[in-house]
């Protein structure tokens, strides 16, 4: 139906949506003094937010077991089954869409570690001229190159999960209608190896390429 | 920020579409 045709559309949106937000609130923020703080520890919580539900969006059908399969549809007169819908349970479609929680709450922690506040100084030394100092206020390569790097080195120890805990079995839980096979959990940790690495990969890239760019700028 | 919050808002019909069809 359209609404399964829709539905693959929900991750790119969301991720480019939540990204114009989060990049809107982190220019405000550093608009004046008083409000940075403040906008910094909302986008701090949001983006630890963002994770969590990524997280607890993956492990959906870990968190919240349902049978696959089609729901039967009954017809309302004759009491008899009519058809089949191909319906798609809330636990195995919120993984769909945990990528785009996940990047972006990983890109946010990113730049909040990244690019430290520029009205800090400004509160116990007043405004400085101080072409360096500014530049440093703006973003710091070196703790961006870091947090990408975590980024994913967290990625390669997700996907390698399994090899690294070898001897974690799968374990079956019945539900209603059907028995639903669980992965272990070093399966299942391996789909965050993906989002680690592309939001590890992003950061990386954005405090390597500023490097070339002040490089090229400066020479 | 009115076009990131229409995104958002296209995400979430996208995807509770299946479930209010």
């Amino acid at each position: 139906s359209w609404a399964l045709a829709l539905y693959p559309l929900a991750t790119p949106l969301l991720t480019a949506g939540l990204s114009l937000l989060i990049f809107v609130m982190f220019m405000i923020s550093r608009l004046s003094a008083e409000r940075e703080n403040r906008i910094r520890t909302c986008l701090g919580v949001f983006g630890a937010g963002l994770l969590i539900c990524g997280v607890v969006a993956q492990f959906g059908r870990q968190i919240f077991p349902t049978p696959m399969g089609p729901v039967l549809v009954v017809d309302a007169e004759t009491g008899m089954p009519s058809s089949y819908v191909l319906s798609l349970p809330l636990s195995l479609a919120l993984p769909e869409i945990a990528p785009a929680l996940l990047w972006v709450g990983l890109v946010v922690i990113a730049a909040l570690v990244s690019v430290p506040r520029v009205w800090r100084f400004t509160e116990t030394e007043g405004v400085t001229d101080d072409v360096d100092l500014v530049a440093h206020q703006a973003f710091s390569r070196a703790r961006s190159i870091k947090a990408g790097a975590l980024f994913a080195a967290l990625a390669i120890a997700a996907g390698l999960a399994p090899q690294i805990f070898p001897s974690v079995a799968a374990r079956s839980v019945a539900g209603e209608g059907g028995i639903t096979m669980l992965q272990p959990w070093t399966e299942t940790v391996t789909v965050l190896a993906p989002c680690l690495l592309a939001a590890g990969l992003t950061v990386l890239a954005v405090g390597v390429l500023s490097t070339t760019v002040r490089a090229a700028l400066a020479g | 920020m009115a076009f990131g919050a229409v995104l958002v808002v296209a995400a979430v019909f996208c995807f509770a579409a299946q479930y209010l069809a």
